[in-house]
């Protein structure tokens, strides 16, 4: 029959919750999936800098790409790799599969 | 391959113009 619960005192004055909200202001994103950064999103920015890394003549294939992003599907590298085409970010090479990257002088 | 060096100068112009 020993009294229970009076650890620290229990007044509780220390706890601030409010100091836990401030971490959510550091990023400028807008909490959106795209989180654009110069203007491509994340998944769009891996595959240009994939192909920048990339120095070959023939530039890289659509199958390197594939391998290298196992995340994503065939279809939305093909579609990420449309887009930086018509961006002017990437261009085809010896055929419609492989690509270089134009700012990678 | 002439191809490439055509469509290289296509790409950066349509950078160019996107970036404009």
């Amino acid at each position: 029959s020993k009294p229970q619960g009076t650890m620290g005192g229990g007044v509780g004055t220390n706890m601030m919750p409010a100091a836990h909200t401030s971490m959510s202001s550091t990023g400028s994103y807008s909490g959106a999936s795209m989180m654009l950064v110069n203007g491509l999103s994340a998944n769009q920015n891996q595959v240009l800098s994939l192909i920048k890394s990339c120095h070959e003549p023939q530039g890289i294939s659509m199958h390197d790409l594939k391998q290298k992003l196992s995340s994503m599907s065939i279809t939305v590298i093909r579609q990420i790799v449309d887009f930086l085409s018509n961006e002017g970010h990437i261009f085809s090479t010896i055929d419609e599969d492989h690509f270089r990257s134009t700012d990678n002088e | 391959l002439e191809r490439i060096s055509n469509n290289k100068k296509a790409a950066l112009k349509r950078l160019a113009a996107n970036q404009a």
